[in-house]
């Protein structure tokens, strides 16, 4: 760990602290309980006590904003720089930025808490059937009066369970109108507004007047972004328009054509070369409570660490079940001492999941609340009797190629295919026998039928022993599979059992624009697919490129 | 054969480009970073060389120090990140 320059730290232990701001990406009061969370991180092992303020100076003010925020560290857009926090002292000392041109989450995407109804604030559960249909994001359908709402249960039907989503036409937040719902049209500056706008502000916040002059009354309030707002562009919050028209050809999802750095953006009116009005899909988000505890780390005192799974280190990274690491906790005790009183618990986001239960035990049932639409990476993706299979941590989930279809699990991998282990990296079905192959490290399983040969050593198929995992595997006509690992692939006679002479050959030369790290790699209707973390790249039968979208909206259905 | 699609990259109003080269984006992540400068004991703040830079953010990050912009310091270099300085001016 390292402190600033000269040990900065406060000289009192009772540390205030106020929120000046929201985000409108995720309900104030999943912010506040992100942030109370935060500080928790640190006052759970050190003396230090954190009170929140909601007027005048505190210790520490936080604070939304987006590029020249009012310091002289600008913001940089969507992604990159998250946020920044100054060392203890007075004035801007202590304070904590965040970067508004993110998209703030609990770090697992969209997270929506409803509000009215009859389930008491629960948040949305997605996807929710309701009338023998599949909803993955808020809807209007059902109701007249155009207010957005979702079920918290899987199916709406059954458990009538149900609030409404965040929307202008319910609240506003911040301003001066006490939360009051938009009125439209309003008057501002003798102009009338039939929706949200950003004009007259100079920070991109959507607003509203919550009577219909704003003029004569001059109430009014921020508006909450509806969850599927887009993020950043020049049209924050706005929903994507489907289809739309750019550079004269209609899409019908989000893409990433017409940029540089893979990113998924949509246009907010029915056609881009005309309006310009833009913005980036959703997408998993960054977890506010990971980066605020980070932040308010520096406000106390830490400098950032060398040691990659300590909080104080400056990159980036998800994790489920956060805990201190040793490293941090000596920092802050180094600085304040340690807190005898207080033990030193974990701290979990409240989106934690149980973990799924004990898989190689076929007498367990599967957790049905484990949802493929929650996993950030799976094992392997395969097709297996022309269904796509998707692997995790003994779990698998399947739905067949229409893309209508249902996708169905969790099912125990073991209850099927005993001999295999939890975590299958790679696998595909042979077209002439029909036989499944399976990969897991070094060794690999197949199956006829429930019939069972391996585990075997890969060696045997003449890999060599350097190859410590096959990472994806691909039908070349029939008898023959390409097996990827690496920046590599090898040519599998499937009926010889032996890899081909000539090979291995370096990936980026024969398919190229794909990542040359992919861990998934599979065949499906006429395609092949390179998966790398949540995202796939497409390619066509004559090797191009044609589409890079996510495995969880494209693949899965979410 | 294996080449992708041919893209035309637009500038999206509004967007922060970030289409920079691997050395433009090297040597500002190295600048904004704390990574360039050094403060002598005398009070004098001097530039660093960019090899030597390189060589202290892949330390700070755990890499391995090769001094050069090899491919697992642009991607570190492209994750994001708290703004804070790394090395303190």
């Amino acid at each position: 760990y390292k402190t600033f320059d000269g040990d900065l730290k406060w000289d009192h232990q009772d540390i205030t602290y106020r929120i000046v701001n929201y985000s409108p990406d995720m309900d104030s009061s999943l912010i506040d309980d992100a942030f109370a969370r935060a500080f928790k991180v640190w006052s759970d092992v050190t003396p230090l006590t954190f009170t929140r303020l909601f007027d005048g100076t505190a210790d520490i003010m936080i604070s939304f904003g987006r590029a020249d925020h009012g310091d002289p560290y600008p913001f940089d857009g969507k992604d990159g720089l998250l946020a920044h926090a100054y060392p203890p002292g007075e004035g801007v000392q202590g304070d904590a930025h965040f970067d508004e041109d993110e998209y703030w989450t609990l770090g697992k995407g969209t997270v929506v808490k409803t509000r009215y109804g009859n389930a008491n604030g629960a948040e949305c559960h997605f996807p929710f059937i309701f009338e023998g249909k599949s909803y993955s994001t808020c809807t209007t359908e059902g109701r007249t009066d155009n207010l957005p709402w979702c079920a918290t249960t899987a199916d709406y039907s059954r458990d009538k369970q149900y609030g409404f989503c965040p929307s202008e036409l319910l609240y506003t937040f911040g301003g001066n109108a006490n939360g009051a719902e938009c009125v439209f049209p309003f008057i501002f500056q003798g102009e009338e507004y039939e929706s949200c706008t950003t004009e007259g502000r100079s920070d991109g916040y959507r607003w509203c007047a919550t009577t219909a002059n704003f003029d004569k009354d001059l109430t009014y309030g921020f508006c909450p972004s509806r969850d599927t707002a887009v993020i950043g562009g020049n049209s924050e919050g706005e929903p994507c328009h489907f289809p739309f028209v750019f550079l004269g050809k209609e899409y019908s999802s989000c893409t990433s054509e017409g940029r540089g750095d893979g990113k998924l953006w949509c246009a907010t009116t029915d056609d881009y070369d005309e309006d310009k009005k833009w913005g980036f899909c959703p997408d998993q988000g960054y977890s506010l409570f990971l980066v605020a505890a980070h932040e308010f780390g520096h406000a106390l005192g830490l400098d950032h660490s060398n040691i990659r799974e300590a909080l104080m280190y400056p990159m980036y990274s998800y994790v489920e079940d956060f805990s201190l690491h040793e490293d941090d906790v000596e920092g802050i005790q180094y600085l304040y001492g340690n807190n005898r009183t207080r033990s030193h618990s974990p701290t979990t986001d409240p989106t934690d999941e149980p973990e799924p239960t004990d898989p190689t035990t076929p007498v367990v049932p599967v957790d049905p609340t484990k949802d493929a639409c929650k996993q950030d990476k799976f094992d392997t993706i395969t097709v297996i009797d022309g269904q796509l299979h998707f692997f995790k941590d003994g779990l698998y989930w399947k739905k067949s190629s229409s893309s209508e279809a249902e996708l169905k699990g969790p099912f125990v991998i073991s209850e099927k295919w005993s001999a295999l282990p939890a975590v299958i990296d790679s696998s595909f079905q042979d077209l002439l026998t029909n036989k499944l192959y399976f990969f897991s490290g070094t060794r690999f399983w197949v199956y006829t039928g429930k019939n069972v040969l391996g585990p075997r050593s890969i060696e045997k198929l003449g890999l060599p022993s350097s190859v410590q995992k096959v990472e994806g595997a691909l039908q070349r006509g029939k008898g023959k599979v390409l097996l990827f690992s690496g920046e590599n692939f090898w040519r599998l006679d499937v009926k010889a059992q032996k890899i081909d002479r000539g090979y291995p050959r370096y990936t980026d030369a024969v398919f190229g624009g794909v990542p040359n790290d992919a861990h998934d790699v599979f065949h499906f209707k006429g395609h092949i697919y390179f998966c790398r973390d949540r995202f796939y790249w497409r390619m066509n039968s004559r090797r191009q490129v044609d589409r890079v979208g996510y495995v969880k909206y494209d693949l899965l259905g979410c | 054969w294996s080449v992708p699609l041919k893209s035309v990259f637009v500038t999206f109003p509004g967007d922060i480009l970030k289409n920079k080269t691997d050395t433009e984006l090297a040597e500002s992540y190295l600048q904004r970073f704390g990574y360039m400068n050094t403060l002598q004991r005398s009070g004098f703040q001097s530039m660093v060389s960019t090899s030597k830079a390189l060589k202290r953010m892949q330390r700070q990050m755990g890499l391995e120090e090769t001094g050069e912009l090899d491919k697992a310091t642009l991607e570190a270099m492209r994750q994001p990140r708290c703004g804070v300085p790394d090395v303190a001016n």
